[in-house]
C-alpha cells in the first residue's frame, strides 16, 4: 500500500540529510495518488499536501529506520486532526423533545438511517417518533412505517397531509405534547441544486426546528462530494453527518471532502442494511481506509 | 474553457483537474493526458481549441467502441415480434439506492408506449416496502407486477414470474433485485441463482443485465463493475442521476476495461426522465 510505496522512495534518498523540497516533492505525488484514488476531491487534496508538506519538512522522518512508516504518520494524523474528534453521541436537548433531521441526495440512505437513529434511542430507554415526511417517493410512507413496526416504535400518522413541512411541524407539536424524548424526520432525497426544494427544507428547518440537521451522504459519492456538503450546508445549515454504506469496499474519501468543506462533525455511520448497523465515527479507522 | 492560446504545462494541470473533477480517474486521465503530450511532441497538437477537440473525440471513441461488438439481441421492436426471444428478459442489479426500482418503472414506461407486451417482477423480497413501491410504478406504466410476500425466497418469485411471462405469452419481463454491495459474497451467490434459474424457466434468458450504476459514485464503480460482471456477467449499463451536478466521469474507464455500452441515462425522478445514451452530449457536457 502507500506505506510501502513511500518507503521505496525515502529509502532512496536516506543519507542525504533531511527532506527538502525536491526530496519530498516524490512522496508527496504518492500521497496525492493515494487520496484522489479514494474519491477525496482534487481541490480537498491540495491544501491537504499543502498541510503534509509543511509538516513533513519540519520533521525527523529521515532519522528513522522505517522512514515510509513514519512519513505515512504524519499523512494519518493530519487527517485525523481534519476530520475531527470522536463523536460519541448526539446530543439529547434538556427540552425534549429532540428533533432530528435527515437531509440528502436520492438514495443516500435517509429512511434506512431514520430507523436506525430511533432505534439508537429507543435501545437508551428513549420514547421515539419517526416522522415520515417523504411523501413523494412510491411508498416511501410504508417503507418507514414498517422499519417502526420492525422495532415497535411509534411512527406518525400524517393522515391525508401531503405537505412535508406541516407534517413536521404537526408531528414536531405532537412529539413535545405527547412526552416523547425524540422525533425523526426523514424528508425525501433531493438535488443540492433544486432550489424548490431546497427551500422546503428550509421551511421545514423554520417550522419544526430541529436541534439536528444531518446530511446523510453515501460512502461511495466522489468528486461530487464537496457540491453537495457546500450547498446543503450553506442553503439549509447542518448540525453533522451520517456516513452510509461503509461496509462496502469504497475507500469513503467523499467523508474528507464533506469535513473540509463544511466542518461539522461526523456522527454515526451506517454499516449496513440491518437496522444495527450502526456505529459511532472513528477518524482513525477512517484515516486508515482513505489512505487504504 | 482555459483561456489561452497555446499548450504549456499549465494548461495540462488545468485540464487534468477538470478530468479528475469529472470522476474520470487517476489513471484514465493519465492515460488521456499521455496521449496529448505525445502529440503535442510529434507537433500534431499545438493549440488549445485542437487539444479539447481531440480530447474529445478520444473519449467519445472510448464510449462507443462497444456498440459494435458482443451485443444482446435487441428487445422485439414490436409487439410479439421476435418468436425465438419472447419474452426478452431484462435483470435489474446494482448496488443499494442507485435507481434500480425506479428505472424499471420508466423502462415499463417506455417499452408499454412502443406497443409492447410488459410483466415485472418484485424480485427485492429484502427491503422494506420494495414489492409495494415496484407495485406503484407498475400502476403508473399500466403493466401487471409479479410478487409475493416480503421475505420470499427471490428465486422462487423470479420463478413465478418467468413462467408467468411465457404462459401469458408476454413481450418483455423486468426483473427488479434487491440492491446489494457487491463485496458481499453471499448476496452474489442469491444473485447467481436467481440467473440460473431464469435459465431454467427461460433457455436463453436472461437476454440483458443491465448494472445501474449512480453518476455520483467515484471510483468504487469500477468495483461494482467489476465483481457484478464476474458475478452473473453484464451487458450493459444505465447511469442515474445525471441531472445532479455529478459528470459521471468514472464511465469511461469502465467502458475502456469492460467493453459494455452505456444503453441508456436517468435525468429525474419522473416515469419520463430515461433516456438513450448519447456520447456526443455526454462528452459535452463532461467539458462543459
Ligand atoms: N449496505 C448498506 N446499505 C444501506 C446502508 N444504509 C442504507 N442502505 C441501503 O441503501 C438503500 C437506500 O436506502 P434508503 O433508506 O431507501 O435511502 P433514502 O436516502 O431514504 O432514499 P430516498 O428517500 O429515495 O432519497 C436501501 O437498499 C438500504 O437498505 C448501509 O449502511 N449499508
Ligand atoms: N434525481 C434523480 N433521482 C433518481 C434517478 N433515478 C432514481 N432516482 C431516485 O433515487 C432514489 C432511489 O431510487 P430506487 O429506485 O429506490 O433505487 P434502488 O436501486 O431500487 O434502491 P434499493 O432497491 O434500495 O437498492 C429514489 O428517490 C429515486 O427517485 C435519476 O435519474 N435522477
Ligand atoms: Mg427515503
Ligand atoms: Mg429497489
Amino acid at each position: 500500500g502507500l506505506t510501502s510505496k513511500l518507503d521505496a522512495i525515502l529509502k532512496k534518498i536516506k543519507g542525504r540529510g533531511v527532506l527538502n523540497e525536491e526530496t519530498i516533492s516524490e512522496s508527496l505525488r504518492e500521497v496525492r495518488l493515494a487520496l484522489l484514488e479514494a474519491d477525496v476531491n482534487f481541490k480537498v487534496v491540495k491544501d491537504f499536501i499543502g498541510n503534509v508538506k509543511e509538516r513533513a519538512l519540519g520533521s525527523d522522518v529521515m532519522e528513522s529506520l522505517t522512514p515510509g512508516q513514519q512519513f505515512v504518520k504524519i499523512v494519518h494524523s493530519e487527517l485525523c486532526r481534519i476530520m475531527g474528534e470522536k463523536q460519541t453521541s448526539l446530543h439529547l436537548s434538556p427540552n425534549p423533545p429532540t428533533i432530528i433531521m435527515l437531509v440528502g441526495l436520492q438514495g443516500s440512505g435517509k429512511t434506512t438511517t431514520a430507523g436506525k437513529v430511533a432505534n439508537y434511542f429507543n435501545k437508551n430507554n428513549k420514547k421515539v417518533l419517526l416522522v415520515p415526511a417523504d411523501t413523494r417517493r412510491p411508498a416511501a410512507v410504508e417503507q418507514l412505517t414498517l422499519l417502526g413496526k420492525q422495532l415497535n416504535i411509534n411512527t406518525y400518522n400524517a393522515g391525508e397531509e401531503k405537505d412535508p413541512v406541516r407534517i413536521c411541524k404537526a408531528a414536531s407539536d405532537a412529539a413535545w405534547k405527547e412526552g416523547y424524548d425524540v422525533a425523526v424526520l426523514d424528508t425525501a432525497g433531493r438535488l443540492h441544486i433544486d432550489s424548490d426544494l431546497m427551500n422546503e427544507l428550509k421551511e421545514i428547518r423554520a417550522k419544526a426546528a430541529p436541534h439536528e440537521v444531518l446530511l446523510v451522504a453515501d460512502a461511495m459519492t466522489g468528486q461530487d462530494a464537496v457540491n453537495i456538503a457546500e450547498q446543503f450546508n450553506n442553503e439549509i445549515g447542518l448540525t453533522g453527518v451520517i456516513l452510509t454504506k461503509l461496509d462496502g469496499d469504497a475507500r469513503g474519501g467523499a467523508v474528507l471532502s464533506i469535513k473540509a468543506v463544511t466542518g461539522k462533525p461526523i456522527k454515526f455511520v451506517g454499516t449496513g442494511e440491518k437496522l444495527d448497523a450502526f456505529e459511532v465515527f472513528y477518524p482513525d479507522r477512517m484515516a486508515s481506509r482513505i489512505l487504504g | 474553457i482555459l483561456g489561452k492560446k497555446e499548450i504549456d504545462k499549465e494548461t495540462l494541470e488545468r485540464l487534468e483537474e477538470i478530468m479528475i473533477g469529472a470522476d474520470i480517474g487517476v489513471k484514465a486521465t493519465d492515460n488521456l493526458i499521455k496521449r496529448i503530450e505525445e502529440k503535442v511532441q510529434r507537433k500534431e497538437l499545438s493549440d488549445i481549441s485542437g487539444l479539447t477537440g481531440y480530447l474529445k473525440d478520444e473519449i467519445r471513441a472510448i464510449l462507443k467502441s462497444p456498440q459494435s461488438s458482443n451485443n444482446p439481441p435487441a428487445p422485439p421492436s414490436t409487439k410479439g415480434e421476435i418468436e425465438g426471444s419472447r419474452p426478452y428478459v431484462i435483470v435489474v442489479i446494482g448496488v443499494n439506492g442507485v435507481g434500480k426500482t425506479t428505472t424499471i418503472g420508466k423502462l415499463a414506461h417506455r417499452y408499454k408506449g412502443e406497443g409492447k407486451d410488459v410483466l415485472l417482477c418484485a424480485g427485492d423480497t429484502f427491503r422494506a416496502a420494495a414489492i409495494e413501491q415496484l407495485q406503484v410504478w407498475g400502476s403508473r406504466a399500466g403493466v401487471d407486477v409479479i410478487g409475493q410476500k416480503a421475505g420470499a425466497d427471490p428465486s422462487a418469485v423470479v420463478f413465478d414470474a418467468c413462467t408467468a411471462a411465457k404462459q401469458r405469452g408476454v413481450d418483455m419481463l423486468i426483473i427488479d433485485t434487491a440492491g446489494r454491495l457487491h463485496t458481499k459474497v453471499n448476496l452474489m451467490e442469491e444473485l447467481k441463482k436467481v440467473k440460473r434459474v431464469i435459465g431454467k424457466v427461460l433457455p436463453d434468458a436472461p437476454h440483458e443485465t443491465l448494472l445501474i450504476l449512480d453518476a455520483t459514485t467515484g471510483q468504487n464503480a469500477i468495483s461494482q463493475m467489476r465483481l457484478f460482471n464476474e458475478g452473473i456477467g453484464v451487458t450493459g449499463l444505465i447511469i442515474t442521476k445525471l441531472d445532479g451536478t455529478a459528470k459521471g466521469g468514472i464511465v469511461i474507464g469502465i467502458v475502456d476495461e469492460f467493453k459494455r455500452p452505456i444503453k441508456m441515462i436517468g435525468v429525474g425522478e419522473d416515469v419520463s426522465d430515461l433516456i438513450d445514451f448519447n456520447a456526443d452530449d455526454f462528452v459535452d457536457s463532461l467539458f462543459a
